[in-house]
C-alpha cells in the first residue's frame, strides 16, 4: 500500500508518523513544485500527514491538500 | 487498511481509540483546514473518531463530519 | 473490517458486544451530531449495536439507523 | 463475515446457534424499532436466526424477515 | 461461506447433513413463515438439505425450494 | 466451493465420489420434487454425479440434469 | 478447481488421468444421457479427458465434445 | 491454472514438457476429432505444446493451433 | 503464471533464460507454423525471449513478434 | 508492486528512500529523455521520489513529474 | 509479476538492476527489432531500466520508450 503526492508549490511537507503505542514524527520529506513523492505504510510509519498545496493519490481517488 | 481526513476548518480532531478490552484515546492527530491525514488501523488503534469539519474518504465513499 | 457510523443527532449510541461464549456490552461510544466513528472488528468485538438517528456505513451500503 | 440487522418493529430477535457437533441458541439480542446490529459469524456462532420484521443486509442483498 | 432460507410457510425444515465418510443428519432447524436462517458450511456440515417453500439465498442467486 | 441442486421430479440422486486413488459412490442423497441440496466438495467428495430431473447450479450458470 | 460434464448421449466417458511422472488412466465414469457429472482436480487427477458427445462447463465458457 | 485442448482433427498431441533443469517431452496424449483434454500444469509439467488442427481455451482465450 | 505462444512461421523460437544470479539461455523450443507452446515462468525461467514471426498471449494482451 | 517512470527530459532523478527508522537516500538513477525505470517497493526501498519532467505511472493512474 | 517489451529497433536494452543495499546492472539483454523479451522481478532483479525504441507492456498499460 503506498500513496502518491504530487507537489503543487514548494515546501510541501510529508510527515510520517510512528507506528505503536507513541505517535510522534519521525520524518519529513520536503517536495518543491512539480516533485513526486510515492511513499509506503510501513513497520515505522502507520499514519501520514501533508501540509501544503499538493494533490494526494490514493485508493479513495484525489484528495486535494491546500496550504494554510 | 486506511482512512484519509481532509480537514475543512482548523481544530480537526482525529482520535485513535485502543485496541482491546479498554478503550480509551491513546492519540489525538489536530488538523488545521487543509490538511490531510492518512491513517491505518494498527496494533494499537481498532476505531478512530472524527471531530469538527472534515471529509473522511473510506471504503464506502467520502462521508463528511461536520462541526457542533 | 470495519463499519462507519456518522451521528445525525446528539447521544448515538455505538455499543461494543463482547467475543466469545458469553454475549455482553464492554463499551459504549457516544457520539455527537456531526461526529464519526470509524469501528472494526477485533478480537473484543464480534457484534456492534446502534441506537439512535445515524447513518452506518457498511459493505451491503449505508443503513439508517432511526431513534425510538 | 457479518450481516447487518435493520429492526422495523420492537422486539426483533437476533438469535446466535452454536457451531460444532450440537446447535442450540448461545444468545438473543433484541432489537427495538430502528436499532441496528452488526453480527460476525464467529467460533461460537454459525448460524443465525432472526424472528420479527427486519431488513437483514448480507452478501446476496436485502431480504425481509416477516413477523408471524 | 453461508446461504441464507427465508421461509415462506410454517414448517420449513433446514437440515445439516454431517461431513466426513458418513453422511447422516445432525440437526434440523425448523422455521415458521417469515422467518430467516443464515447457516455456515462448518467442520460439521459438508451438506444442507431444505424441505418447505422457502426462498435459499446462495451464491449462484435465489433458488425457490417447493413443499410436496 | 458448494453446488446446488434443485429437485425437479421426485427420486432425483446426488451422488458423492470418493477422493482419492479410488473412486466409487459413498452416498446418494434422494431427493424429492421441490426439495434442494447444497453440498460441498470435501476430504471425502472430489467428484458428484446427478441423476434424474434437477437444475444444478454452480459457478459456470444453471445446467439441466434430464431423467432418461 | 472442478468441471461440468452434462452428457447428451448415452455412454460418455470422463477419464480421470494421473498425476506425477506416470500418466495413466485411473478411472473411466460413464454417463447416459442427460446425466451430469461434477469433477475436481485432484491429489490423483491432473488432467480430464472426455469422449463422446457432451457439453463441458469449465472457467472458459462451455466447450462441446462430440463423438466421432 | 488449466487449459482445454478441443481436438478438430484426429492425432492432435497434447505434449508435456518436464518442469526443472531439463527441458524434455514426458508425455504425449493423442486425441481424436470431437475428443476433449482438460489439463494442468503440475510437478511433472511447466510447459506444453500442441501439434494439429486444435482449439485452445486458456485465460487469454481461444487459440486456434493448425496442423502443418 | 504463463504465456501462450502460437507460431505463424517455421522456426520461432521460445528460449527460456535462467532465473538467479547468472542469465543465460537453458532451453529454446523450436516450434513449427500452427504449433502452440503454453510455458510458464518457473524456479528455472525468469525470463523468456521469442524470436520469428509470432503471436504472443499475455496477461497485458496480444504482442505480436516479428521475424527480422 | 511497482512504478513505471517514463522521463521526457535528460537528467530526471529516480530517488529511493530507505526503509526503516532512518530515511536518507541509498541511490539515483538518472533517467535521459525517453528512457524507461520500472522500480519495485523493496526492503531498501519503502519511499521513491522523482525530480524532473516525467511521467509516473502507478496504481491511481499517471502523474506528471515537472521541472523546476 | 513480468512486464513484456517489444523492441521496435535493432539494439533495444533491457538492463536488470540488483535488487539489495547496492544497486547495479546484472544483466543487460539486447533485443533485434520485432524480438520480445518477458522478464519478471526476481530475487535479483528489483528494477528494470530500457534504452531504445519499444514497446513496454505493464500493468499499467503500454508505454513507450523512445530511443535518444
Ligand atoms: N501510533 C499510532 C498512529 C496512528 C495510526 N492510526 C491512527 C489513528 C488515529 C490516531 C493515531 C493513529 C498507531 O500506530 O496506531
Ligand atoms: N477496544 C475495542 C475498540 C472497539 C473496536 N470496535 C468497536 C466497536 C464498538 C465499541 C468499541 C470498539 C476493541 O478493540 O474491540
Ligand atoms: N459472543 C458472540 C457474539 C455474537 C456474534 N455474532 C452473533 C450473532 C447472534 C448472537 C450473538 C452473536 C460471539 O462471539 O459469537
Ligand atoms: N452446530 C452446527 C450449526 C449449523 C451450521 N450450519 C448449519 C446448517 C444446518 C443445520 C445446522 C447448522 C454446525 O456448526 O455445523
Ligand atoms: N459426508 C459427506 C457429505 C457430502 C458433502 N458433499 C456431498 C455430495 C454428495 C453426497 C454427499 C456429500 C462429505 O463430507 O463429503
Ligand atoms: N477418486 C478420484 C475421483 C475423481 C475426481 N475427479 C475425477 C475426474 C475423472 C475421474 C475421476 C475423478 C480423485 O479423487 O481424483
Ligand atoms: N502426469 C501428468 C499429467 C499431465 C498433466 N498435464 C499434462 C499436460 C500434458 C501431458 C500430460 C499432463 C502430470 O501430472 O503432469
Ligand atoms: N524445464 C523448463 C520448461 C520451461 C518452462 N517455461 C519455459 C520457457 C522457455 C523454455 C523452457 C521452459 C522449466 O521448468 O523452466
Ligand atoms: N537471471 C535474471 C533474469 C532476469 C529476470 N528479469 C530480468 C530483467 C532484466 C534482466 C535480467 C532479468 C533473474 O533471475 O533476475
Ligand atoms: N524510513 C521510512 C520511509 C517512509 C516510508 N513512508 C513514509 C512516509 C512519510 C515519511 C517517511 C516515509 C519508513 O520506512 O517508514
Ligand atoms: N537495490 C534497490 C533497487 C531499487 C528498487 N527500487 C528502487 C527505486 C529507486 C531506487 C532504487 C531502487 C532495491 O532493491 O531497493
Amino acid at each position: 500500500d503506498y500513496i502518491v503526492v504530487q507537489a503543487e508549490e514548494n515546501g510541501v511537507n510529508v510527515i510520517g508518523l510512528t507506528r505503536g503505542k507513541d505517535t510522534r514524527l519521525h520524518h519529513t520529506e520536503i517536495l518543491d513544485r512539480g516533485e513526486i513523492l510515492i511513499a509506503q505504510f510501513t513497520e515505522q510509519t502507520s499514519a501520514i500527514k501533508i501540509r501544503g498545496k499538493a494533490k494526494v493519490f490514493c485508493r479513495y481517488g484525489v484528495v486535494e491538500a491546500e496550504s494554510r
